[in-house]
């Protein structure tokens, strides 16, 4: 599973 | 989405309106960084583009993109093509290769992955912290602003200040944590406090914007 964060943000 | 979220990017919207409607009603760009929108529409670029591989989160995601991308290469347009007479470059004179280079080495340490998105995305969030430089330059170099560029620049800032309570809110009630966005955004806020601190005691107090 990737530790990145999802970039749902602008 | 949060209430912070909501209302940042709502601002960022309103900061965006508030520059057209500056330049279509006064039919000039007089007082705008051409090199600050420049960035804009350089970070947008490089972080939006991302809808070109595939990364559609919801339809309010797309929507903003589209139209931060299109806005911004709009802007550019006004001031380049019918407005380009009211620009006065001889102002417009922070060196960019700063800014840009300096976001480059940032995006080649701090990011979540050596790939290119990744590295493009890093890039994007740290240029944007300091996009608004050139702007701030032309007001403190002039020591004045129109009313209306303040608060183009004050919506701006308030834009990326709102994604701070924002992120709290995510760390405690979702445990999302973003530390390059967070620690980007916190330089980005920085940045206006000089500003802000004019704009609140005299601008909204019914005065001009004049640096002392």
């Amino acid at each position: 599973e990737s530790e990145k964060p999802a970039k749902d943000e602008l | 989405m949060n209430i912070f979220r909501f209302l940042g990017d709502l601002s960022h919207l309103v900061s965006i309106w508030l520059l057209l409607h500056k330049m279509t009603t006064s039919k000039s760009c007089t007082g705008i960084s051409f090199k600050t929108q420049a960035l804009y529409a350089l970070v947008f670029a490089t972080r939006y583009l991302d809808l070109l591989y595939g990364s559609w989160h919801s339809m309010y995601n797309v929507a903003m993109k589209i139209f931060f991308i299109g806005s911004s290469l709009y802007i550019l347009y006004l001031i380049k093509v019918p407005f380009k007479p009211t620009r006065d470059p001889a102002i417009d004179t922070f060196k960019l290769e700063y800014l840009v280079g300096g976001a480059l080495i940032m995006s080649l340490i701090a990011n979540y992955e050596y790939s290119f998105p990744e590295i493009l995305w890093s890039f994007s969030i740290w240029l944007e912290a300091v996009a608004i430089l050139p702007q701030l330059f032309i007001i403190q170099r002039t020591g004045e602003a129109e009313n209306i560029t303040t608060h183009y620049v004050a919506a701006l800032g308030a834009y990326r200040g709102l994604y701070i309570p924002n992120w709290l809110y995510r760390y405690f009630a979702e445990g999302f944590f973003d530390p390059i966005a967070v620690i980007a955004g916190i330089i980005q806020t920085v940045i206006y406090l000089d500003f802000f601190y004019i704009y609140f005691t005299k601008v909204l107090k019914g005065q001009k914007f004049e640096l002392p």
